[in-house]
């Protein structure tokens, strides 16, 4: 009895890692809202995270991230994956059950040890997925003297003129307000990209079908905005962008969404802290033949919730 | 497009990069 009653209680507050597989947005926003109505909150990382969320269905590439990630996910966990809107509520209801099943969840944990072989060997491989760790500690000028354990700089290569271990880093395809499917692999010196590539997994982006409405453009650009926010730091514009998009996926109009849009653009253009850390960031090239030519981070931001704002004036 | 975010990234830490992908409509 009383692991019932903390299991319920531990599932009034559910931590839902999202993945988006390319082509689902529509699907993962919806998952966003039921999560806000059932007062469960996005994880951002595996490690934080009580149920996976696969928001459509992964191509093979992906599902073998996505079988490392579950990996991560600590006990209890429960898995799910929805390819409709109108699933969502079922499929999350499901998970919470699953969560607060004792015995489902024993089991589990068990067979998770089996596959390992042993509990000792479980663990080794979950620590081999993050190739940060290796690289940091292995190489490092091995020939100096270390004090402490840490490694001199040697002679070399870096930007400073120092020796520093190369780092093969990949962001995505799964991080928060991060776009579906797209994996940067960056090298790494320090905390300094040296060099990046950009690929797509699977379908690569823009598989879903763009209706072009203005409902639609509002959601989007607010998505992008609250996601960029979000990003910058700003999580009550972040939220209050979340809220608007909300609003215009629930109400079916985009109308409604124009005078809050107003006023959050003239708030964004009054925020001195967000004008200072987003101005002169990832600046476009003005002879780019791109239509982001000559537009930095801030100016992107701004341009998207103009979007919107003209998108629910009906222009 | 992959070679603008590449040559975006270069030089930067992996926070501001990820600010910069967010900033395009991808």
């Amino acid at each position: 009895g009383l692991k019932n009653i903390l299991g319920r209680l531990a599932t009034t507050r559910c931590h839902v890692l999202i993945v988006e597989t390319p082509g689902h947005a529509s699907v993962r926003m919806a998952v966003e809202q039921d999560l806000v109505e059932r007062g469960w909150v996005p994880a951002l990382s595996p490690a934080d995270a009580d149920i996976l969320c696969l928001c459509g269905e992964p191509a093979a590439d992906l599902a073998g991230v996505l079988d490392r990630i579950w990996d991560e996910l600590p006990s209890p966990r429960a898995r799910t994956t929805v390819v409709a809107a109108a699933d969502i509520d079922g499929a999350l209801t499901a998970c919470a059950r699953e969560l607060a099943d004792p015995e489902r969840q024993a089991s589990q944990a068990g067979a998770r040890n089996n596959d390992a072989g042993s509990p000792d060997s479980g663990d080794h491989g979950q620590m081999d997925d993050g190739d940060m760790d290796h690289g940091s500690m292995d190489h490092g000028g091995m020939d100096m003297p270390m004090p402490d354990g840490i490694a001199l700089a040697g002679q070399g290569s870096d930007r400073d003129g120092l020796d520093l271990d190369e780092l093969q880093v990949p962001l995505g395809p799964v991080l928060p307000a991060w776009p579906a499917g797209l994996v940067l692999r960056c090298t790494l010196q320090g905390d300094v990209v040296m060099s990046a590539q950009a690929e797509w997994l699977s379908t690569g982006p823009g598989a879903e079908a763009t209706v072009a409405d203005s409902r639609a453009v509002v959601v989007h650009q607010t998505d992008l905005a609250s996601r960029l926010l979000r990003l910058a730091g700003s999580t009550d514009a972040a939220g209050r962008m979340e809220r608007i998009r909300n609003q215009a996926l629930a109400s079916g109009s985009a109308a409604a969404s124009h005078g809050p849009l107003t006023a959050e653009l003239s708030r964004l253009k009054r925020s001195f802290l967000l004008r200072r850390s987003l101005r002169g960031v990832g600046r476009v090239g003005t002879d780019a033949p791109r239509p982001e030519a000559g537009t930095d981070v801030w100016d992107r931001l701004l341009g998207m919730v103009e979007a919107a704002v003209s998108a629910a004036a009906g222009v | 497009d992959a070679a603008l975010l590449a040559d975006l990234a270069a030089g930067l830490e992996l926070g501001t990069v990820r600010l910069i992908v967010a900033s395009f409509d991808l």
